[in-house]
């Protein structure tokens, strides 16, 4: 089983990549 | 070559790396000219993770009682504790002005200072659980300094029996730490050392039990212990090598090129 640090550091991996996402979909437009 | 020298690390960061270095292509080339829109809960929830990451990270560093851990995960969580505040600094300018300049910057450097943060962070955290490991081939090397003392058979038994343990403990560690690499270089050397210690510990006890016979038997002692050290010696080679590997990054190859 990851650590706890590394899963919580997983959510914020995508929660970042979720981000620059609807950033870069908006500066892609 | 692979930029991340462990699988879970990649597995977390090389998706959003490529993500933002987009990001930043996108914007030093000035093609992220649009209005922005309301950033407000991708920024919320980029800031709910970094709360729970933060939180998670003190305890460990509090549980913990590597001093290098306590050292190095702060200055990490600090780190990514700031960018998140770029972030929403950014998603409030962006709601007053959706063009703003200053906003952009700060959405670039948060995201950066986030993956940049989330990095150190693992890689303080993925070290310290190397240095177990260390700790755990160090052990090993402990015993086999002793191996010199064992001159009686029950001594043998008893060294056997307390060797064992820490043996199999130190093959099941490196063994999943090796599957752990990105790098096949340093996979394929832990496993080449891993191999030779595997070997070499029959050829150890019975070294040692042709060391106590001659020393009962008054002949061939100095053929039987020089036998028995060499063994040793080729064993703790083969160790000080897997504890060399474990400290390895891809970095370092490059450095060295």
């Amino acid at each position: 089983d990851a650590h706890e640090m590394v899963k919580q550091a997983k959510h914020l991996a995508q929660a970042t990549s979720l981000l620059v996402t609807a950033i870069r979909g908006q500066a892609e437009q | 070559m692979p930029v991340f020298h462990t699988k879970t690390i990649e597995s977390i960061l090389e998706p959003v790396a490529q993500q933002v270095s987009r990001l930043v292509i996108l914007h030093e080339e000035a093609e992220d000219g649009n209005a922005m829109p309301d950033l407000a809960v991708p920024v919320r929830a980029v800031k709910a993770a970094v709360d729970n990451l933060v939180r998670v990270g003190y305890e460990t560093v509090n549980s913990s009682d590597d001093q290098i851990l306590k050292q190095d995960m702060p200055p990490a969580l600090t780190r990514v504790e700031e960018s998140s505040l770029l972030l929403l600094d950014a998603s409030d300018l962006l709601r007053a002005d959706p063009y703003s300049g200053p906003a952009r910057k700060k959405l670039i450097e948060g995201s950066r200072g986030i993956l940049q943060g989330t990095s150190a962070l693992l890689l303080a955290f993925d070290e310290s659980e190397v240095r177990k490991i260390v700790r755990v081939c160090k052990n090993v090397l402990e015993y086999l300094a002793i191996t010199e003392v064992v001159d009686r058979m029950e001594d043998l038994v008893t060294f056997v029996k307390n060797l064992s343990p820490v043996l199999t403990r130190m093959t099941k560690n490196v063994d999943a730490r090796e599957k752990e690499l990105t790098h096949q270089v340093h996979r394929d050397m832990l496993l080449r050392s891993l191999e030779q210690v595997k070997n070499l510990t029959p050829v150890l006890i019975s070294g040692i039990k042709i060391f106590i016979t001659a020393k009962q038997s008054g002949q061939g002692l100095v053929e039987a212990q020089n036998n028995r050290d060499y063994t040793v010696r080729k064993m703790s080679d083969e160790i000080h090598e897997i504890i060399r590997v474990l400290q390895l990054t891809t970095y370092d190859e490059e450095e060295w090129d």
